[in-house]
């Protein structure tokens, strides 16, 4: 699997794709869509999808793609290989989605959080299938947070297609597996190719599984850990795991929204009489609008 | 913490022709406040410099390759020392209303770095402007004279005026940001908001009684 | 300047982690 352009910017967002089959343009097709890297805290999380023909569903299990959980790496690398051959009939793109990504996703000031970034990304996957001219009829999703309101979700949004959320979608649907496949496949080569973008000595990828309750992994972060910038690119600073490290270990650092939460609980146990009386700065006559406006003041001393 | 950051003219890093004669720091009274405020001399004292800081909250700096928390700016900015002057002046008036030498006016317990104010040669020369004077002998002897002052500090408010003016400083009524620019004038901004504002600077230098005193002038 | 406050005096690896761009 070819992920040059991900490889060059690993700090944002990546589409990869097959050209669309030809006969996906004009027979009615199911897609499947899956993720990787859902848990880790290093690495990308991947989304694909995946879409043929429903005339060629049969074909699709006869590849028993549907155990490609217990493959191994190299396994899924083969099976990838072979559903790539079939570009006479079966599409594949993938999402790349960085920890850089996740991370300010997850953590900027206007709540979005994982799983709405996975619908997002599911959805956008499937705009792109459509926009790119293949008929699509079926579409079938592993669940992302409850199922029910999820698959109301998606037929909203794709009121002409028949889409279908379970759980294990990728053991019951064969579309969906090969779809886990390509996601699969791509996160593997991601983490195993990734160039830090930090000009770190001696970094090694030796990280265990990278879960966060894998005590190598913990072992890694606390070793790659910078007090001041915290950790690489390659950690996913939002996860719970990479932020305990951080306060125990990296030095305090505030932020402009940071007080919001403190101020709120800090006023909670204010007398009322001290918003009334009056303090020795406003008893000053207050500066000029041109320094006020500026954030000027005298200097009393350094 | 024993670094800061500070925007200065170049000329005040320029090592001293004699040792102790370098740029320092100092404190002296803030001629508005009456209280103790952050000011710079320049080699030998020849000019003052009053030191503004540059303080919103959650900043620090990156300085090569450390950090400093004191996320602050200081900017030293050339001032008219007559105007800290003026200040014992006026207090001597209000004290002892006689003509008193310079240097036993300028006396200050408090901050006792004012009598370096008489170094400034400039405003020692400029006292004329807020004085009246008597020689006898070869010694100088002064007193505050308020209209004196007055036609004095009316020529910085229309100095600060063509300032504001060429600076392009909103001194209007509408709040806007210093970094955007109006694609048309504002055309309600009259003469007299020019000189409000100015009168307003001008005041961060002066008492407040004198203050007043220069708004109705 | 950065648009944050860090609590801390001393050494940070500035070139390793900061690319200034204009």
């Amino acid at each position: 699997m070819e992920l040059a352009p991900f490889e060059q910017k690993n700090w944002g967002s990546s589409r990869l794709s097959s050209p669309v089959p030809p006969l996906c343009r004009t027979q009615q097709c199911c897609l499947g869509i899956d993720e990787a890297g859902r848990g880790p805290v290093l690495g990308p999380m991947v989304y694909g999808i995946c879409f043929c023909p429903l005339s060629k569903k049969q074909d699709l299990e006869e590849l028993k793609v549907a155990d490609s959980k217990t493959l191994s790496e190299a396994e899924r690398e083969r099976l990838f290989e072979k559903l790539d051959s079939l570009k006479e009939y079966l599409g594949w793109a993938l999402q790349i989605l960085s920890p850089n990504v996740i991370s300010t996703s997850m953590q900027q000031r206007v709540k979005y959080n994982l799983n709405a970034l996975s619908h997002d990304t599911a959805i956008a996957l499937i705009q792109y299938a459509l926009d790119s001219g293949v008929q699509l009829r079926e579409v079938f999703v592993d669940t992302v947070g409850p199922a029910e309101k999820y698959q109301e979700k998606l037929q909203e949004r794709f009121p002409e297609l028949e889409v279908t959320v379970k759980p294990k979608a990728d053991a019951l649907f064969p579309i969906v597996s090969a779809a886990s496949i390509c996601a699969k496949v791509a996160r593997d080569y991601a983490v195993k190719h990734w160039k830090f973008l930090e000009d770190l000595e001696d970094v090694n990828l030796d990280y265990g599984s990278g879960y966060p309750n894998d005590p190598k992994t913990k072992e890694w972060l606390a070793k790659n850990l910078d007090p001041v910038f915290g950790y690489p690119q390659f950690v996913r600073f939002s996860w719970s795991t990479a932020q305990s490290i951080l306060d125990s270990r990296a030095v305090p650092i505030r932020w402009d929204d940071s007080d919001g939460h403190e101020k709120a609980s800090s006023k909670g146990s204010q007398s009322m009489l001290a918003f009334f009386g009056l303090k020795k700065d406003d008893m000053r006559r207050p500066a000029h609008r041109f320094f006020q406006e500026r954030k000027l003041e005298t200097a009393r001393d350094l | 913490p024993d670094q800061w950051v500070l925007i200065a003219r170049d000329s005040l890093l320029e090592l001293p022709k004699k040792p102790g004669d370098g740029t320092f720091f100092t404190r002296l009274r803030n001629p508005s406040t009456g209280e103790g405020a952050l000011f710079l001399f320049s080699s030998c004292a020849q000019q003052l410099f009053e030191i503004k800081v540059f303080n919103e909250d959650y900043h620090s700096w990156f300085i090569g390759q450390t950090v400093q928390h004191d996320g602050r700016l200081f900017f030293a900015t050339p001032m008219d020392a007559l105007f800290l002057i003026l200040y014992y002046l006026i207090k001597a008036e209000k004290e002892q209303g006689k003509f008193q030498p310079v240097d036993q006016v300028i006396v200050d317990e408090e901050f006792p770095s004012s009598h370096i104010l008489l170094q400034c040669t400039q405003a020692v020369q400029s006292l004329h402007h807020v004085t009246e004077e008597k020689e006898i002998g070869s010694k100088k002897f002064y007193k505050y004279n308020k209209e004196k002052t007055l036609k004095w500090l009316k020529k910085k408010v229309v100095q600060t005026v063509k300032a504001l003016k060429t600076n392009n400083v909103c001194v209007g009524s509408a709040v806007q940001s210093s970094t955007f620019i109006r694609s048309r004038q504002i055309l309600d901004v009259t003469e007299e908001d020019y000189t409000r504002y100015a009168h307003g600077l001008i005041s961060e230098y002066i008492p407040e009684d004198l203050s007043a005193d220069l708004l109705k002038y | 300047l950065l648009p944050c406050e860090i609590q801390y005096n001393g050494h940070a690896a500035v070139d390793k982690y900061f690319i200034p761009t204009i």
